[in-house]
């Protein structure tokens, strides 16, 4: 995080707002609950209150703006700069200007303003751009569903080091960014995908090509903006084209940039029994096309082209694939599976039938 | 003319380039106008490497394809470093 120059701050905690126009995008009680929603963003980690006033002047003044709107810093139409704000002070500081020329709205459809509003906030409070491409203040918008949002822990860290934390009993924390040579990094789920490798964690996903040194993160919403945050299995079916993802009881199927319309469908349609709540892992075999599901200590083994669970399981994890314990993901590549346990991973020969290595998790990072 | 249709890359590349750094990253607007290819540390390259620096990309103070799409991303109209 970064204080902006000259560490500028609100000699009050109890602060106040006014929403001074509105785009005819959205309806009102929207915006207002995309205002009020981004200030209980700042004001859940800190001792700040924010007040709404009418008819007079206050701290923060919200309006949506056009083009030459004489604060010397012109909007400059559709996407490119979506809002500004100012630094805390008397006048126009802390005020905050959407460029009226966005598409707003209150989903993932254009521009979120909650999302935009929230970091806009953070200006009017006292803080820059964060470096950190998974905190609320890195300069770039991207797109998370509202109803998900938690404010990063750099952000949190950083709102913090000016006004202090907040007046809970218990200090609220946030998601860190997962930074792939972290020894401590452990995964929710991986799966390749046209011969690639994605990581899921959290609301990332580490993609890793290998032509490729450099791992890249993203945000799961970049690619496919209708899926979760948290995904727990995933796995590609080469056959058809498609990844295969889990969350609790439900899966989504993925062509491309899409999710097939229709999903998520309960995990049942696979045959588990009701007694199975979610899925911690899978795998396809390309040798010979059947689905491997680990749930707890035990799996299933799915026959993809009958469409039904093969007879005889659920069998023990560690009767067929040795003490790897309860797996967290897994994926098979060149021939060989690979199963990841919190920070470690084996390499499982399906051949040979037994480990043959044991690594650290980011052991496919260059690190 | 007419116009080689890379040099007309060009010029949109290094148009985008420079508002950017103008806009974020507190290029000077000289009047001169900056040259992709001049080898050396002018203005632009200077400020380029920083913003590469600040997204984590890799800093070659070029304008590669990784650079140009963070470049074209929307984003929050405050600049990244004090003005």
């Amino acid at each position: 995080y970064v204080f902006t120059p000259g560490n500028p701050k609100w000699k009050r905690n109890n602060l106040t707002y006014r929403i001074l126009n509105y785009t005819p995008k959205m309806r009102r009680a929207d915006v207002d609950e995309a205002v009020r929603k981004a200030l209980s963003v700042w004001s859940n980690v800190t001792p700040l209150t924010f007040q709404r006033v009418e008819d007079k002047e206050a701290d923060i003044m919200i309006s949506f703006a056009y083009r030459d709107h004489q604060d010397n810093s012109p909007f400059d139409g559709p996407n490119g700069q979506l809002a500004h704000a100012f630094q805390p002070g008397e006048g126009i500081g802390g005020d905050v200007h959407m460029d009226e020329e966005e598409a707003w709205t209150k989903d993932g459809r254009g521009y979120n303003l909650f999302i935009v509003l929230a970091h806009e906030l953070g200006h009017s409070l006292g803080l820059s751009h964060s470096n950190d491409p998974g905190a609320l203040m890195y300069p770039t918008y991207s797109y998370t569903d509202p109803n998900e949002f938690l404010l990063p822990q750099d952000d949190i860290d950083g709102i913090q080091a000016i006004y202090g934390g907040s007046t809970a009993a218990v200090q609220p924390t946030g998601p860190v960014t997962p930074e792939a040579c972290n020894p401590k990094l452990t995964f929710d789920a991986i799966t390749t995908l046209r011969g690639e490798i994605f990581f899921f964690k959290g609301r990332y996903m580490l993609r890793k090509h290998p032509a490729r040194t450099e791992t890249e993160l993203n945000f799961i919403s970049l690619f496919w903006p209708r899926l979760p945050s948290g995904i727990q299995a995933a796995y590609e079916n080469i056959e058809t084209d498609e990844i295969i993802v889990f969350k609790e009881d439900k899966y989504w199927v993925i062509r491309g940039y899409d999710v097939l319309p229709g999903y998520p469908k309960p995990i049942y349609r696979f045959g588990f029994p009701k007694t199975v709540k979610r899925v911690n892992a899978a795998y396809n075999d390309e040798t010979t096309g059947k689905t491997y599901f680990f749930v707890a200590d035990r799996y299933w083994r799915y026959d993809e082209k009958k469409k039904s669970m093969d007879h005889g399981y659920p069998k023990k994890i560690v009767s067929s694939f040795g003490n790897i314990g309860r797996v967290d993901a897994a994926f098979q590549k060149d021939g060989y599976v690979y199963f990841f346990h919190g920070t470690t991973q084996f390499q499982f020969d399906p051949r040979a039938r037994q480990i043959v290595r044991q690594m650290k998790s980011i052991s496919w990072f260059n690190c | 003319f007419p116009v080689v249709p890379e040099a007309e890359d060009e010029g949109k590349t290094l148009q985008l380039v420079e508002s950017y750094l103008q806009n974020f990253y507190d290029l000077q607007k000289d009047g001169h106008h900056h040259h992709l290819r001049r080898s050396g540390q002018n203005p632009l390259t200077a400020k380029l490497k920083e913003m590469q620096s600040f997204f984590g990309l890799e800093v070659t103070g070029k304008p590669d394809l990784d650079t140009l799409e963070v470049m074209k991303k929307p984003r929050c109209g405050i600049p990244d470093v004090e003005k």
